[in-house]
């Protein structure tokens, strides 16, 4: 464990704090991408598919439930919850995302480190992982001004895989064997989706303006 | 054992 990974899951984790905050504080979940929660749930529960079977440490087994627990809380209480569901954009939320599904499985047939089944689920949810945001960030273009804590959540969410390329780049120079071109490569397109609203947000954090996405 | 499963991130 570095610094910049440990700041990586921090700030993933302050992502997910942030959204459940949003949706528990005001009771809605308007501007959130349910298409997009529904894949971050594939992505932790095709990864973490270890979680029973090999232990690391009390840290990376905590993390791992907390991550599947929150996306499947969240996806529920969007779909489920009385209040909450309501208040959920569908008209807005229309990204085809079994696009991204199929494309990404299809791409983790063909590109893989091992060819065993939970390596291959793995390379899948790294890939899936890397496009997962683009839903949401459709959803904001769509629906013009972003509240406040949807934008820091996206921003947060944004912000931890660029950690985690700071921890590659760290691990490939300190250890002798790391490499991790599947994670490095998809961590670093993931990254680049985000770079149009790191670009916004920061304009609208230096004008002390509200975030608006142009359509 | 090293695992053969060697992903220790998250």
């Amino acid at each position: 464990m570095n610094i910049f990974r440990l700041a990586g899951d921090m700030t993933h984790l302050i992502s997910i704090l942030v959204l459940l905050l949003k949706i528990y504080a005001t009771k809605s979940c308007s501007g959130i991408s349910l298409k997009t929660q529904e894949l971050y749930a594939l992505v932790f529960l095709t990864r973490y598919l270890d979680l029973l079977t090999d232990f690391i440490s009390i840290y990376n087994t905590v993390m791992k439930l907390v991550f599947i627990g929150s996306s499947l809380a969240i996806v529920w209480c969007m779909r489920r919850h009385r209040v909450v569901r309501r208040s959920y954009d569908k008209e807005l939320d229309t990204f085809r995302h079994y696009f991204l599904i199929a494309a990404t499985f299809a791409l983790a047939v063909l590109v893989y480190e091992k060819f065993t089944f939970r390596e291959i689920l793995w390379a899948f949810s790294i890939y899936l992982e890397a496009v997962a945001i683009l839903p949401q960030l459709v959803m904001l273009q769509r629906s013009g001004n972003v509240d406040n804590l949807t934008g820091k959540y996206v921003f947060f969410l944004g912000a931890y895989r660029a950690f985690y390329i700071l921890n590659w780049i760290y691990r490939y120079f300190t250890e002798a064997r790391f490499t991790r071109w599947i994670a490095c490569v998809s961590g670093l397109v993931q990254t680049a989706l985000y770079a149009d609203f790191f670009y916004y947000y920061f304009i609208s954090w230096k004008n002390n303006a509200k975030l608006k996405l142009p359509a | 054992a090293a695992a053969s499963f060697d992903k220790d991130e998250l």
